[in-house]
């Protein structure tokens, strides 16, 4: 962003989802965002075949955030061969469940005039954090007395060089919110949480020490399937 | 009142979290 302007939430490169030799010419490369609530699949369309495409849509199967296209693909022109075009679809979280393996997984068909083409991706969950996940503090110290510590998971952030309150806003921006701060024999601890689009709550501290650029997290959430993906959001925010 | 338990409550996790 520019001077001035929250950094927002992290948007990870595009990737080729669909190479052309499996798809008879059709590549697809793609990443997911969530700008002001709204998430996004953006999409990289390549006709990398003679012949021009047309009639595209696209299919997702249930998955476990009930992820669904909330439109259908718009692809207003015919694709002419070497041409690519990009593609927002606005995605809803209101389609329907089933757990996958791994959990972030994605199963998508797109179609043209040519075939049906099949391919998976993942999404960071980061994807699903909404903008309300504040918890209220005294809400906060009752859960976390309250999940037992069998579901709490530590992970460790290596070569992480921003102060606690650089990773706070960062984190922030990716609607990872710190409820408190405390210092205790010179280490930071960052009391945070997240909450996912279907109501799941996510409790963290993040311990960061001056000088040492390895941060301890903690994760204690009920589903605890799903602390290791929060933890790979850490990752990705605090790095990028 | 409660604002002031709740700021010593995190300062006891925290200590707790550090010196278990």
């Amino acid at each position: 962003g520019s001077v001035g302007m929250p950094a927002g939430a992290y948007v990870p490169p595009k990737s080729v989802w669909l190479p052309a030799m499996k798809a008879k010419g059709l590549e697809i490369s793609g990443t997911f965002a969530r700008r002001s609530g709204v998430i996004q699949m953006e999409l990289s369309l390549t006709n990398k075949a003679m012949s021009v495409m047309t009639d595209f849509a696209i299919q997702f199967n249930r998955n476990s955030f009930g992820l669904a296209p909330a439109g259908p693909l718009q692809v207003l022109t015919p694709l002419s061969p070497n041409q690519t075009i990009e593609v927002s679809l606005p995605l809803s979280t209101s389609g329907p469940v089933m757990k996958m393996e791994p959990l972030n997984n994605l199963q998508v068909a797109v179609k043209n005039n040519i075939d049906v083409f099949y391919f998976s991706c993942q999404y960071p969950i980061s994807l699903l954090f909404v903008e309300d996940g504040k918890m209220e503090r005294q809400v906060f110290l009752a859960t976390w007395k309250d999940i037992p510590n069998d579901n709490e998971a530590q992970f460790v952030i290596k070569d992480c060089h921003l102060n606690s309150d650089a990773a706070s806003s960062k984190l922030q921006g990716s609607n990872i919110f710190t409820i408190a701060k405390r210092t205790v024999d010179n280490q930071d601890m960052l009391y945070q949480s997240i909450k996912l689009t279907n109501g799941i709550w996510v409790l963290t501290e993040l311990r960061v020490q001056g000088g040492n650029p390895s941060y301890t997290l903690s994760v204690k959430c009920r589903a605890s399937e799903v602390s290791q993906f929060v933890y790979q959001c850490y990752e990705l925010v605090l790095k990028n | 009142e409660l604002e002031d338990g709740l700021d010593e409550a995190f300062s006891r996790l925290a200590k707790s979290r550090t010196n278990p």
